[in-house]
C-alpha cells in the first residue's frame, strides 16, 4: 500500500532529523 | 517557505504541551504571558523568575503593555542566542512585536514562536524538550521540522 510506504518514510524522515539534532553539540543549533 | 498561518497553528499546538497560562489561542500568545513562561521553562537560568516577574500579566487587551512585554522577551531571546547559542539571527527571522502587539499579526507572530522553538531545541534540556516535540502529530513534527531548519540553517534562504 503506497500510503503505508509513504507513511513509514514520512516517520523515518522525522525521527532521523529529530536524532540528529539531539546529537549536536548543546548550544550549537547550525 | 513554510505558510506562516500554518506554522503559528502547530506552534501554537507545541507551546500547549507547556500547559503555560494564556495559552488557548494564537490571540493570546500577542500578550506574551505565555511565551515568557514557556522560556522560563526552557531555560530558568536565563529567563529567571526576576525576569518572568518583570513579564505583564495583565497586559489583556492593552497593546501598548503588550508591546511593551514582547519587546523584553525578544530581547533576551536575541541575548540568549548570541551569549548562550552562539548564533546570530537572521534578519528575516526578526519579527515586528509591534505589529503583533498592536495588530495580533500572525506572521510576525509566527517568527517570534519560531525563535522561542529554536531556543528549546538548542538549550541545556534539549533532550527532553526534543521527545516532548517528538510525541506531537506527524504533521505537526513536519511544520516543527522545517521551522528548525529555516531558522537554523547557515545561509540565509
Amino acid at each position: 500500500d503506497p500510503n503505508m510506504k509513504a507513511g513509514a518514510a514520512n516517520e523515518g524522515v522525522l525521527a532521523n532529523f529529530f536524532n540528529s539534532l539531539l546529537s549536536k553539540k548543546t548550544g550549537a543549533p547550525g | 517557505s513554510l505558510d506562516k498561518a500554518e506554522l503559528c497553528d502547530s506552534l501554537l499546538t507545541w507551546l500547549q504541551t507547556f500547559q503555560v497560562p494564556s495559552c488557548n489561542s494564537k490571540y493570546d500568545l500577542t500578550s506574551g504571558v505565555a511565551i515568557a513562561h514557556v522560556l522560563h521553562r526552557i531555560d530558568p537560568s536565563w529567563f529567571n523568575e526576576t525576569w518572568l516577574g518583570r513579564i505583564k500579566e495583565e497586559s489583556g487587551a492593552n497593546w501598548r503593555l503588550k508591546v511593551s512585554n514582547l519587546k523584553k522577551i525578544l530581547k533576551s531571546m536575541l541575548e540568549y542566542y548570541h551569549d548562550v547559542l552562539g548564533h546570530q539571527v537572521s534578519d528575516e527571522h526578526l519579527p515586528d512585536v509591534n505589529l503583533i502587539g498592536e495588530m495580533g499579526d500572525i506572521t510576525e507572530l509566527g517568527k517570534l514562536v519560531q525563535l522561542v522553538l529554536g531556543c528549546a531545541v538548542s538549550c541545556e534540556k534539549k533532550q527532553e524538550q526534543i521527545q516532548q516535540i517528538m510525541t506531537l502529530e506527524e504533521s505537526v513534527q513536519h511544520v516543527v521540522m522545517t521551522a528548525i531548519q529555516e531558522l537554523l540553517s547557515k545561509e540565509p534562504s
